[in-house]
């Protein structure tokens, strides 16, 4: 199974159009393997970006230079799908 | 599960466990619910569509599908609530009663079933389709960017490794290509929801036009009532509009093409949250989910019933 440890999901908060065209520039940047949960849209927005473990440092610094503000919505991915499916399991044991 | 009964909807299950579920639902009401297969997917696997019915021919009909994004989980999940409650609320619930004494309801729970073993068995974050692209390494199509309406043009990627890769050719998808042969050659289907995650939202078409749909109006006033029901249960909040001003341009989505073959009410779904857990929404959820998307599914059915056009 693919795993997820380490990838967080920013939430980021676009100000206005030109951070919106930041964000997307992001999104073209296939090299960091991002997944938009919710894809950049207009100011006052937010953007949802799963970041795998090995880009995030590279997404927060470029997010910093710009001035964009974002949040850690999801700390550790896989923490959550571990919950996920020990829920499961338990519940088919049952 | 030993029956519809004690099956529970309060945990996500395998493609396995939900097709199961189907059968146990339709052997439990052989007179109100039968399985419809209307095609295979790219991987083999049948698409099974659940039809609600009292009887007649060919009635005016209402089409509800959850997971074309396979990994929506709570929306699959969301479905199997449905298919229950509607054999739970005919014959007790006259508002209800009244809507499927004259209109069928078709109900497809897996709408990517390969996307959704997919999530199950190798990558949770699975959203597209399995089928391959000649000359990419890349897999899979995404469904709600491969319908004939607007296809191709800005708002889906022509990059096959892209989340929204929209395919070599409109209805290239055998998932999606199913659903439009069947609506097609049904010919009497007045309301199209399909529903997705996360994020809150009602959207009505257009995604990839700034022109408003013909029926803008109606549709925005109905949308107000939909998501006011929806908030009356757990005071969750839906924010409603056309798909390209509410989230923004999207090209070939499914509600557009719908929309444009004279389905007036054409609307998508966003489920729960607006911004914790994303496609990860625990378990507990599903059941509050499920119940207050009813309230906004009854108030766009009963609209149409009351609407006829």
């Amino acid at each position: 199974k693919e795993d997820f440890v380490g990838h967080q999901v920013l939430r980021i908060s676009v100000a206005d159009e030109a951070q919106v065209q930041k964000v997307t520039e992001l999104e073209d940047l296939e090299h960091l393997q991002l997944d938009f949960w919710r894809g950049p849209a207009q100011p006052g927005s937010p953007v949802d970006v799963r970041v795998p473990f090995p880009s995030l440092q590279a997404v927060k610094v470029f997010l910093e230079a710009h001035g964009i503000k974002y949040t850690i919505m999801i700390e550790d991915v896989q923490s959550l799908l571990d919950e996920e499916e020990e829920q499961m399991f338990a519940f088919q044991a049952r | 599960a030993a029956s519809t009964d004690t099956f529970n909807y309060a945990t996500y299950h395998t493609l396995d466990e939900i097709y199961g579920f189907m059968d146990m639902l339709v052997a439990e009401h052989p007179n109100l619910v039968s399985k419809l297969q209307i095609g295979k997917t790219y991987e083999g696997r049948p698409i099974y569509v659940l039809k609600f019915s009292t009887g007649g021919n060919n009635r005016p009909a209402i089409w509800i599908d959850t997971g074309i994004h396979s990994r929506e989980w709570v929306t699959q999940a969301s479905g199997i609530w449905f298919a229950k409650k509607i054999t739970q609320d005919y014959g007790q619930n006259p508002a209800f009663t009244a809507i499927l004494d004259k209109m069928d309801i078709f109900l497809e729970i897996v709408t990517n079933p390969d996307g959704f073993a997919f999530t199950h068995s190798k990558n949770r974050l699975w959203r597209k389709t399995r089928s391959i692209t000649a000359g990419s390494s890349c897999v899979g199509v995404d469904p709600n960017r491969n319908w004939d309406a607007g296809f191709g043009k800005a708002g889906a990627s022509s990059n096959p490794c892209s989340e929204t890769y929209h395919g070599k050719f409109a209805n290239s998808e055998t998932e999606v290509k199913s659903i439009v042969d069947f609506v097609k050659s049904h010919g009497n289907i007045k309301a199209f929801i399909s529903i997705h995650s996360y994020s809150q939202l009602l959207l009505y078409p257009y995604g990839y036009t700034t022109d408003p749909a013909q029926d803008q109006a109606e549709l925005d006033e109905l949308a107000k009532s939909a998501v006011t029901a929806l908030a009356s249960l757990y005071g969750t909040k839906f924010k409603y509009g056309s798909i390209i001003k509410a989230i923004y341009r999207a090209s070939g989505g499914t509600i557009d093409w719908t929309y444009n073959q004279g389905i007036k009410y054409s609307y998508t779904f966003e489920l729960r949250d607006t911004g914790r857990y994303g496609f990860l929404l625990p378990a507990s959820q599903i059941v509050p989910t499920a119940q207050e998307t009813w309230l906004a599914l009854l108030t766009i059915m009963d609209h149409t019933l009351k609407h006829p056009y």
